[in-house]
């Protein structure tokens, strides 16, 4: 663990898909070490006082990828091959090859109904916007 | 609703701070493209003709398995236009009776073509009209030339459509003669009658059935974000 937590600060100093800045600082030390997986956001439009434009959704299910993708990879974490040797080469060299990313491994479409200033109505779709899945790659 | 509720729960929700919000409507806005965030009068009811038509396609939208592909599927925008202007030529003057409609496709989204157009009018029954009656109702699109070019005669009850794709495609290319759409109806001997008394709801008619164009739009490459 001691040796863990030195790497993770290494990383934190320098550019790497395991943490994006400003997403790092939230976290307290046990959800750091949890595993690659996907987790979920409700963004209400309610909430944004936006419910005179948008007819539909009420809201979107803002779906993100977050966790550790660190040697081994397990089944549950849904890894690449690409990640597979990626996490090999990062033990090899945790200084020069960073850890696998977690990230979107399926993504689905989702659509938006709203008016226009002029009361049109614009029906949009998103292909491969919502994260359905997450994995290490 | 209620279910919405259920699913939802299931999701991390809190309260957002006024930060947040606007951090988070900001980002919203700029995955659909809008500067700002639209102001329609809210005396615009949802459950006009328009709006209650789209949102019947978002639900079908929304229902329709992933990979499936259909005519709606392909589709990456859906636009329906509000009627701007509706003129019905003077029948004192005039033999020939009809209704013009216009639409501005001006405000269309860049990089899109157009894959499909529909105009929908709606018909009402008209207690003072003589039934027994066929009638053929003919839309021509209007050129600076006044030259017919595309004519769909259509036999409806309650709700008509014709196919004016070839015309919006016009229309997107040459936005300087969009000049709108002409509305006849005639009997089966050729004789003029007028729009209104046969029963086809227009600008000024009850607001669930007024006349509207859909144009469905696939995007021509992948769509950019933009810089922030």
């Amino acid at each position: 663990a001691a040796n863990r937590r030195k790497g993770r600060k290494k990383y934190g100093e320098r550019p790497s898909c395991e943490r994006l800045p400003g997403t790092f600082a939230g976290y307290n030390g046990r959800e750091q070490t949890q595993v690659c997986k996907r987790h979920d956001l409700y963004v209400s439009f309610r909430e944004l006082d936006w419910q005179d434009w948008i007819i539909a959704p009420e809201g979107y299910e803002a779906f993100y990828c977050d966790g550790d993708c660190s040697f081994p990879l397990g089944s549950h974490m849904n890894a690449s091959n690409h990640a597979i040797v990626q996490a090999l080469v990062h033990l090899m060299k945790p200084d020069a090859v960073p850890k696998p990313c977690c990230a979107p491994t399926k993504l689905s479409a989702t659509s938006v109904l709203y008016f226009d200033d002029k009361y049109n109505v614009i029906l949009k779709k998103y292909r491969n916007m919502v994260a359905k899945s997450c994995g290490c790659q | 609703g209620s279910l919405m509720n259920q699913h939802h729960s299931n999701f991390i929700h809190r309260r957002l701070n006024s930060r947040e919000r606007r951090e988070m409507q900001k980002e919203i806005l700029s995955i659909l493209g809008l500067s700002r965030r639209p102001r329609p009068l809210l005396s615009f009811k949802r459950s006009a003709s328009a709006p209650v038509f789209m949102l019947d396609l978002y639900r079908t939208m929304a229902s329709e398995e992933t990979g499936r592909e259909s005519f709606l599927s392909q589709a990456d925008t859906i636009m329906s236009f509000v009627n701007g202007v509706e003129q019905t030529e003077d029948t004192f003057h005039h033999k020939t009776q009809w209704k013009e409609f216009k639409f501005d496709l001006t405000r269309i989204p860049r990089g899109e073509m157009v894959t499909a157009a529909e105009f929908r009018i709606y018909k009402t029954s008209n207690e003072s009209f003589p039934g027994n009656l066929t009638l053929h109702v003919t839309v021509y699109q209007v050129l600076q030339e006044f030259h017919d070019r595309s004519v769909s005669k259509v036999l409806g009850r309650t709700l008509t459509l014709f196919d004016i794709t070839a015309t919006s495609n016009d229309w997107l290319m040459n936005p300087h003669y969009n000049l709108g759409l002409r509305l006849f109806v005639e009997t089966e001997g050729g004789g003029s009658v007028d729009p209104g008394s046969a029963g086809l709801v227009g600008r000024r008619g009850p607001r669930t059935k007024r006349p509207f164009m859909v144009t469905f739009f696939r995007a021509s490459q992948a769509p950019v974000r933009t810089i922030r």
